[in-house]
């Protein structure tokens, strides 16, 4: 997965996001694609969560999947979170849940029940960071005034990180895939680095959400796990997503 | 570009989307918070069924490649139905409306939610 935070040169706050997923779940060799990628793609359904006939919440979901991977709360704040790999993981976490020691929880119920329930950034982002998960996970946050985007980095316990947009030492967006921010990505997996660089070459007076889904089509930050390409802009409330495909040559993940 | 990791000059103008990395827009559906947690789903499983009952099948397939003998597309049958009354609500009634309307087994569209966890085994 690649999301990325940005806000361009007039305060607007952009989101958007690439839901790479299906990974060693079955290789089609005939068809050059990930069985489960595949499968995962005639349910990709953009929803709209209404109480009293009133938006809530917006999100992309796979149909049968109640929990969020990438919402919007409009004029409130935008949400995706990334699949973070850790020894102390998932794993563990259901074991914990198995045993009876359920105060954690479970990551994709933790995102909808704060697109749900949080009504701002800052209420957000403490929930994001300060919940006992069950497996570790990237939250990226986007909020609806300057300044508010940021990575929250977080193990099952505790919050490892945040990284936030700070326009004074030029950080105009914030980008994660998979991997630790202060670590180098595996170098057979780095899409952290071409997605910079398309970034910082579109610069923050070009960036919009057009010039982000170019960026997010670049090969290989768009690859054969890539399902759907999420596009969001807190301050018009609007959510688009789109089915994707990636010609050969492209790397499998 | 022609060579793993096939890393592409930036590319531009694709927007709106089309072309080969464009297979199609995505459908808007209604959630109504309103209605019980286990109704809310009724349409969009509705619509959806066939696909998610191909690729719960996709799933089991690969199940059975690890475990030919079925041992564990038994073992989640049986143990995750257990599993999703221990789920807070409104997610255990929703997974289990989920169930009730597409006709999928409980265990398995507990697994289908909980996904992100059993994965990073």
């Amino acid at each position: 997965c690649t999301s990325i935070v940005a806000e361009d040169d007039k305060g607007n706050l952009l989101h958007g996001r690439n839901l790479d997923f299906g990974l060693f779940m079955g290789w089609d060799v005939k068809n050059k694609s990930w069985i489960i990628s595949e499968k995962l793609k005639p349910l990709v359904v953009n929803l709209d969560f209404k109480r009293n006939n009133q938006t809530v919440f917006k999100s992309t979901n796979f149909a049968g999947y109640v929990g969020m991977l990438t919402g919007i709360k409009p004029h409130t704040f935008t949400l995706t979170m990334n699949e973070r790999f850790s020894l102390d993981g998932g794993y563990i976490g259901i074991l914990e849940w198995i045993l009876g020691q359920r105060d954690g929880m479970w990551m994709s119920f933790l995102t909808r029940s704060v697109l749900e329930n949080a009504n701002s950034y800052e209420e957000a982002k403490t929930r994001l960071a300060t919940t006992k998960l069950l497996a570790p996970a990237y939250f990226i946050l986007g909020g609806n005034q300057t300044g508010q985007g940021c990575i929250i980095t977080r193990s099952r316990t505790l919050s490892i990180d945040l990284l936030e947009i700070d326009l004074k030492l030029n950080r105009w967006y914030v980008l994660e895939t998979n991997y630790d921010h202060w670590e180098q990505p595996l170098f057979l997996d780095d899409r952290r680095t071409p997605a910079m660089k398309c970034m910082n070459q579109v610069t923050q007076k070009n960036i919009s959400l057009k010039t982000m889904y170019d960026i997010l089509s670049t090969k290989p930050v768009l690859n054969k796990l890539t399902t759907y390409t999420t596009l969001m802009q807190v301050s018009t409330g609007n959510l688009e997503s789109y089915i994707r495909d990636c010609p050969n040559p492209c790397m499998p993940w | 570009q022609f060579v793993p990791p096939f890393t592409e000059d930036c590319r531009s103008h694709m927007y709106p989307p089309n072309g080969p990395t464009f297979r199609g827009a995505v459908a808007w559906y209604t959630v109504d918070l309103d209605l019980p947690p286990s109704k809310r789903w009724n349409t969009l499983i509705a619509d959806k069924k066939t696909d998610l009952v191909t690729m719960i099948q996709a799933i089991r397939d690969l199940a059975d490649a690890f475990v030919p003998s079925g041992r564990l597309v038994e073992l989640v049958d049986v143990t995750l139905p257990l599993m999703a009354n221990t789920l807070p609500d409104p997610f255990s009634e929703e997974i289990k409306g989920i169930a009730a309307v597409s006709g999928i087994p409980l265990g398995e569209v507990v697994l289908f939610n909980i996904f992100y966890e059993v994965f990073t085994v």
